[in-house]
């Protein structure tokens, strides 16, 4: 007898399983409960490892990126550095349903969400500001992912210009865990 | 990250992923959450797969894509997600990440490593509730 229907998510996130659960619960197919699941953790911000205001890039800017895939038709909608849109898996969602394409990323992805009808708007949050001009002001913008190049990324904030001697190993420091991840 | 993996009514799966990314990356980094086959993969004729972890090391495997397939294979979900993780560490002994794996008919597992456990939610119709689980990594 088959365990379905049925939801698994990552992590400890449970009221987006729980959405997804009621979507499947009463009929609706396993796109929706995906894409209505992670919305959930979109809107709560999942422990900031999902959503607005959380893990802002360099330049303090928060950019999304998301993924969804019917293994039905096996087509595939995805966005990637989504800018100025807080609901990627909605977006990705829209890119499977209206384009033939697969994938879009940035700034053009953020114009194609703007013409399927989703607000543009900030992705700042005070926290997340806070949390950039930390690692800007405070921890000289360590950690970072540079390599290779001077002033030295092990100490200094940029920018940076390449350095082409190699002959030293730069071991890559450990940034990711259960509180920063993809 | 979130990554889910889903199957429906119909037996019809969809998997998917939505990330914020990695704390102060270079501005147009992207990991492996919306790359298909990396953070997440779906095939109705055997089942689904989401991954979640160092991004940056994750989509040189594809590792959801590896799950699937190893369950087309005849593997359970948990070996399958095993196998997967196993692949990147042989490669990256240091990188953290972990795959959930679903199969069409319903049975899951999740593999992990780099962290001392990963949890995971489930909710089917056998407890009415969603529950946490975990796996040791």
């Amino acid at each position: 007898e088959p365990n379905t229907p049925i939801v698994i998510t990552t992590w400890n996130f449970k009221n987006s399983t729980i959405k997804a659960w009621e979507v499947l619960k009463t009929g609706g197919t396993a796109l929706d409960a995906v894409e209505q699941g992670a919305s959930v953790c979109e809107a709560q911000q999942c422990a900031g490892t999902v959503g607005f205001g959380g893990s802002p890039d360099e330049d303090g800017e928060t950019t999304l990126d998301a993924l969804i895939m019917d293994g039905k038709t096996m087509n595939v909608g995805a966005v990637g550095a989504l800018r100025r849109v807080k609901s990627a898996i909605s977006v990705a969602r829209h890119v499977l349903e209206h384009s033939y394409h697969s994938f879009l990323v940035g700034e053009l992805a953020t114009q194609f969400a703007e013409q399927m009808g989703f607000p543009v708007e900030s992705l700042t949050t005070p926290k997340s500001k806070q949390m950039w001009k930390k690692w800007r002001n405070e921890d000289n913008c360590q950690p970072n992912f540079w390599m290779y190049v001077k002033p030295d990324p092990r100490q200094n904030c940029g920018p940076y210009t390449k350095i082409t001697s190699r002959h030293q190993h730069w071991a890559r420091p450990q940034k990711v865990d259960e509180h920063n991840h993809d | 990250t979130i990554g889910m993996v889903a199957v429906d009514r119909q037996g019809d799966i969809a998997a998917g992923t939505s990330t914020n990314g990695a704390r102060f990356k270079m501005p147009g980094r992207i990991g492996d959450s919306p790359i298909p086959g990396a953070g997440a993969y779906a095939d109705n004729t055997v089942g689904g797969a989401a991954a979640t972890g160092d991004g940056d090391v994750m989509l040189r495997f594809l590792p959801s894509f590896l799950a699937v397939e190893e369950m087309r294979r005849g593997a359970a979900p948990t070996a399958a997600a095993e196998t997967a993780v196993a692949r990147i560490a042989a490669h990256y002994p240091a990188f953290m990440g972990a795959v959930v794996a679903l199969a069409k008919d319903g049975t899951y597992g999740a593999a992990c490593h780099g962290i001392h456990q990963f949890p995971f939610v489930v909710f089917d119709q056998k407890a009415e509730e969603c529950r946490t689980e975990h796996v040791l990594c």
